[in-house]
């Protein structure tokens, strides 16, 4: 199983939106995909239209269940359209930070969580929260990849620092096969004179990495989410970009994503 | 002194270069500013090409030692071009939430801090982080006006209810004088079919609200911030949108903003 944490805490830069439609692209191309969100917003159940309970008599277990009390994944997961299964959260996740805060192992319940699926699924993919507090470490020690969504925006940019070294602690401190995949530009705007600076700067970057550097063969990916209003539209239908209009740009962009992930013509 | 905090915990939706553009348009009409960063990312000071100390021999000191150690809030001002006091932040901020824990008063340490200051200034302007912690209350038990910029975005409108509860709590709880002057829209592209929605939504929920209601009387701007990519340069040069562009849709939108705020034909 490839897993994949979706992170940048800087917010509004279009995790979720990779998140959900990433996940229903690698659907679409035949794979078998889970979809974790670790942000209490709940926006990736959202986007899909998940944000209760499948049915009245049953109560609405979410990811917090699966990190406080333990409760098996598979009590939890609810399926979406694309035959793609989703472990939601709401807003009862802000408490699991302060409610594990003293417990060991902290950072590995969701690891220990995911582990009998392994054989379960294809892709796992993580949408996380907008910070580098412990939801995210625990999507970070899951994974062995990562992808960071960016803004081609100079504020944007300032947090990138921090977010590389916290993924490379991650990585020297409990999770070794952890990686960063690469950089994803979204909300890209080719005609804007920043975009083209933003995007030199981060490959330039990327390329001159040392060998022990956890963004070490990271890369920009050659897929550029372009700034596109059906990707925002999508989620108030409870919709994936393929299912509301598979025409959009969007959904071009997320499926050529998907293809240089998988399909890559240079294999990382 | 009039004060005014903006917030919003959904991340990227505008609220730092609200904070910044509408301190630079008050200057420019007169107004003595004071802009408090709030937001251990420390954009409000970066976008003012503030991200240290003034000079080599003074050690950067920020709103964390105001809040913390009680430095007076004199000692740690600096001054951006459109003399616009600032007082910055950075990273350490992320520790204020948690060394004032078990503090008693936590939330008014702010407050307590800008007492001296009323005098001296027409405008307070504070610019928060993407969150409802104790930095946000800190904002909230300080100023008398709340301003919501908002994007006009299915994802976006989702929070609302926490954030609207949320001033409601501290109005009630710690600062009887809290109201909410208004939601701005930013990144307003008045073509999109999304953005006519979610503006008619807000119009009407508000006309809505309830006399006891701490957004009973709050407004949507008729300013509209539209989407403007000189707005995401102009931090890249350490520059308020007035300095950058002073001719661009930004600057006067800002502008607009100011006015309607300060000049209002209807007065509030
Ligand atoms: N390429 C795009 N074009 C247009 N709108 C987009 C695009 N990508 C995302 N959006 C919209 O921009 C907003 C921010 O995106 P999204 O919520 O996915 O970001 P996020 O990083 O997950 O935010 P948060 O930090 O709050 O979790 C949403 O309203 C989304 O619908
Ligand atoms: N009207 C606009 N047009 C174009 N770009 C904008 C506009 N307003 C803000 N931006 C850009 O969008 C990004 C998000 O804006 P900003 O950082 O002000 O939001 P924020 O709410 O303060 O984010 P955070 O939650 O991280 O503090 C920034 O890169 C900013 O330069
Ligand atoms: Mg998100
Ligand atoms: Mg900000």
């Amino acid at each position: 199983m490839r897993s994949i944490a979706i992170i940048n805490q800087k917010g509004g830069v279009g995790k979720t939106t990779t998140a959900v439609n990433l996940a229903a692209a690698l659907t679409r191309r035949g794979q078998r995909v889970m979809l974790v969100d670790m942000d209490p917003q709940g926006h990736a159940g959202l986007h899909l239209g998940i944000d209760g309970a499948p049915d009245e008599d049953t109560p609405f277990a979410t990811v917090y269940d699966v990190l406080v009390d333990r409760r098996p994944i598979a009590e939890v997961a609810q399926f979406a359209d694309e035959k793609l299964t989703i472990v939601p959260s709401d807003i009862h996740l802000v408490g699991a930070e302060v409610e594990l805060a003293d417990q060991d192992r902290r950072e590995h319940r969701l690891q220990e969580a995911l582990a009998p699926h392994h054989e379960n699924y294809d892709v796992l993919i993580i949408d996380c929260a907008p910070s580098l507090g412990l939801l995210t470490i625990n999507a970070l020690a899951a994974v062995r990849e990562v992808i960071i969504p960016l803004q081609p925006h100079f504020l944007a940019l300032q947090g990138l620092g921090k977010l590389l070294e916290t993924v490379t602690l991650v990585r020297d401190g409990i999770n070794p096969d952890l990686r960063i995949s690469g950089i994803l530009l979204c909300m890209y705007d080719r005609s804007t004179r920043l975009a083209q600076e933003v995007s030199q700067d981060i490959a330039g970057f990327l390329e001159s990495a040392e060998p022990d550097a956890a963004w070490y063969r990271a890369r920009l990916f050659n897929a550029r989410i372009r700034r596109n209003i059906k990707l925002a539209e999508s989620p108030s239908f409870g919709q994936s970009i393929f299912q509301y209009d598979p025409a959009s740009h969007g959904a071009e962009d997320y499926n050529e994503l998907a293809v240089e992930l998988f399909e890559p013509a240079d294999p990382v």
